[in-house]
This record gives C-alpha cells, structure tokens and sequence, in this order.
C-alpha cells in the first residue's frame, strides 16, 4: 500500500 | 483504525464535554487553568494546518473541527462571557506558559519530520501538548480541593494520550513501517507528567474521598 499518510491521527 | 485509537480519541472528547459542562453548568471556571486552554488551542490550531488541504476521512475532518472549535469557544467563554470571566482566578493561574510556547516551537525546529512548514508546526504542537496540562496541574496543587468534573476532566485528558500510547505499539506490531518516534516519545512524556494526578485520583475514587493534590 502507498506510504499511509503520516498524520492520519488526531 | 484500532480500536485503542477510537478509544483514545473518545476520551479526548469526552475530556472537552465534561469540561464544557463544568463551565455551563455553574457558570464558573474555578480551578480551570486558562493558560491550559489557551495552549490546547494552539495545539490543534497548530496541529490541523492541513484541515482544508489534506482529507484522510469524515471522521478526521470532523474531529479536527470539534477540537478547534471546542477549544476556542473555552478561551472565549473564559475570557470574555461575564458570568465566567468573573470566576477565574488569575492569582493562581500564574505559569509562565509563553515560556512552553516558546520551548516547544525552538525544539520543532531541531526535531521534526522534514523541514517543512507543516511538518515543524505539526512537531511544535505535539512538543506543546506534552507540556500543555502543566498551567493546569500546578493551578490544581495551589487551589487545593478540586472539583469533581475539574478532577473527570484532568483524568480523562491524560487518559486519552496513555490510550495513545497503546495504539502507537499495536501500530507497530501491525503495520510494517509504522515509526512515529516524535508523537510516541512526547506522548510517553506527557502521559508521565499526569503520574501523580492519577495516584492522587486513584487514591481519592478508592477512598471515595475529595480530589486532594499536596502542595
């Protein structure tokens, strides 16, 4: 899968 | 999404809920710190610069809006409504929490991700939320006795990074190339820094005793 987007947490 | 996470964040906003029925319901903000407020915004304004540009799902987006939006309309309420204004007490709340700002923006801008405006905002404001309860915690030692929802909203505010945490290593063990030393390290920072709190807690809800923090 893509690099998952770094910020995907709050 | 895991389910440490979901709970993480729930808490989060559980933690703002209790504290926005502590001020509206009695009117008052005795024994909140507003430098404590005032820096959690900052955070989440400083956390969710990429709000408009980077969508990862409804339920980030929404998240991001209630946080900002909750903690400006505290500012606000502690500021600036009549009723509310009157019951704080500046004598107490008395941290230097420029200083915070001021540290934590230095540190972003050795350690961060990449040198990019969003990355270094987004560093500074994991740096200030680790720090941003301090206001808070000293105010709680010099005012004494603590409200009940004051102590729920302590409690659950440093309950949701520790849940965090939990998510960080399951995360790990999962995901191949899950590394988030920044958020992991401030996050285990921040959570320790409420250590006492919650000893101070555990032992009054065991006791079923008032919230007392030693001076």
């Amino acid at each position: 899968c893509s690099q998952e987007s770094s910020k995907d947490e709050l | 999404m895991n389910i440490f996470r979901l709970a993480g964040d729930m808490t989060h906003l559980l933690s703002i809920l209790v504290l926005l029925l502590k001020i509206y319901a009695t009117k008052s903000c005795s024994g909140v710190s507003r430098k404590t407020q005032e820096l959690y915004a900052i955070v989440f304004l400083a956390r969710y610069l990429d709000l408009f540009t980077d969508f990862i799902s409804v339920y980030n987006t929404f998240m991001k809006i209630v946080f900002i939006a909750s903690s400006l309309a505290i500012v606000w309420c502690i500021r600036v409504h009549p009723m509310v204004k009157r019951s704080y007490d500046k004598d107490l709340d008395t941290f230097r929490h420029y200083l915070l700002v001021a540290a934590s923006f230095l540190l972003a801008l050795f350690l961060h991700e990449k040198f990019t405006f969003l990355e270094i905002f987004w560093a500074f404001s994991i740096y200030l939320e680790a720090v941003a309860i301090l206001p808070q915690l000293v105010l709680l030692q010099r005012s004494g006795n603590v409200d009940n929802l004051t102590g729920q909203y302590v409690f659950f505010l440093g309950a949701y990074r520790g849940l965090y945490i939990l998510n960080w290593i399951y995360r790990y063990l999962t995901e191949p190339r899950f590394t988030r030393w920044i958020a992991c390290v401030s996050g285990v920072v921040q959570t320790a820094l409420y250590a006492d709190f919650f000893y101070y807690y555990f032992i009054s809800w065991k006791n079923n005793s008032k919230l007392k923090l030693p001076a």
